[in-house]
């Protein structure tokens, strides 16, 4: 800086502008990543694609229309706006599906969380969205399975399993939080999902649409607030 | 609160937008474009320490009675952020999950004298 510049805040030599720059621009990552739980930036191998991500948006809205979205939903395909949160910190985590092993009558769906949310966080709710592909008219018998690793050994165990009547294409919603809370309490990040279909269905899933129909878990976490002993 | 305008010297907030874009994190992250991350800076002179309105709370009034009653014992008087809003993020975390989150208290909207 020009000689006898100072700083007016705390009465040492001003940085340069270009220093100054730096010196804040290091800072804002470091406050953000701190902030979210990260060591560094996060490497993206696989995005998700934007139709998938616009449809989950979507669905998980559905259920409270908020006037500030819906018609604000931008017809670019944009996201839309995110609403002004409030002060504690939570989350809204939209895993995609992982293709499993599979067979003509049976899928597996592995769901992944990252390490610093599982370790951190309460799940609040967490719910399986699976978009049925239905070859024909009446009703089709699903039974879908969620797997956990088995502390004692490398099979899967089953946590809980479900029989669903599917009658026409379309969502189908499942309760997940349990699961998820209880993989988290074993400090595993993987929710592993089995559906499984009588012999002659094939899959039960629309892989036409796979961009966009794609199976997704939506989960809302609240950070652990950090053990506060009070005092008076 | 004031906003940092010329050679002001007095508290006030200084705006600094982080561009997610030139910082290449545009790819993580997909929503906001940028970070506001506005900081206080400047003088807090006696005269202006404390005035209610700037930074006015139950500190303020203690330290105005011990002006009011001891002028050398006033304490210094420091340009801190009096309002401040969460930062929102929309963001791929490592596994390519979506993830939201609101950090609360991450961008400054006005600057006072304690």
């Amino acid at each position: 800086a020009p000689k006898g510049v100072w700083c007016p805040a705390c009465g040492l030599t001003a940085l340069a502008p270009a220093a100054q720059r730096d010196v804040l621009i290091a800072l804002a990552k470091q406050s953000i990543l701190s902030k979210l739980r990260l060591q560094d930036r996060p490497n993206i191998t696989q995005m998700t694609s934007r139709g998938a991500l616009l449809t989950a948006l979507r669905r998980t809205r559905v259920q409270h229309v908020d006037a500030a979205i819906s018609p604000g939903m931008p017809r670019d395909g944009g996201i839309p706006r995110l609403r002004p949160g409030i002060g504690l910190q939570e989350y809204e985590i939209l895993s995609f599906a992982e293709s499993g092993s599979s067979t003509s009558h049976r899928v597996h769906l592995h769901f992944r969380f990252a390490q610093e949310l599982a370790g951190n966080t309460e799940i609040l709710q967490a719910t399986l969205y699976l978009f049925w592909a239905v070859p024909g008219p009446g009703t089709h018998p699903v039974t879908v399975r969620l797997l956990q690793p088995d502390p004692m050994g490398p099979n899967m165990t089953v946590a809980s399993e479900t029989q669903l009547e599917v009658q026409r294409p379309g969502w189908a919603t499942l309760d997940v939080g349990q699961a998820v809370q209880s993989l988290f309490g074993q400090g595993s990040q993987r929710l592993t999902v089995e559906l499984e279909v009588l012999e002659d269905w094939g899959s039960p899933l629309l892989a036409s649409h796979r961009d966009s129909h794609w199976p997704f878990v939506a989960a809302q976490a609240r950070a652990r607030m950090p053990h506060r002993v009070q005092r008076r | 609160g004031i906003d940092c305008s010329g050679d002001s010297r007095m508290c006030c907030r200084k705006e600094f937008f982080v561009d997610f874009k030139e910082i290449g994190w545009e790819d993580w992250i997909i929503q906001p474009e940028g970070y506001h991350m506005n900081y206080c800076v400047g003088l807090c002179p006696l005269h202006m320490a404390g005035i209610p309105g700037l930074a006015a709370s139950f500190h303020t009034a203690v330290l105005n009675l011990i002006k009011a009653n001891n002028a050398d014992a006033a304490v210094d008087s420091c340009c801190v952020p009096t309002q401040r809003r969460p930062l929102s993020l929309l963001y791929y975390d490592r596994d390519g999950n979506i993830v939201k989150t609101d950090i609360p208290d991450m961008i400054v909207d006005a600057c006072g004298c304690t």
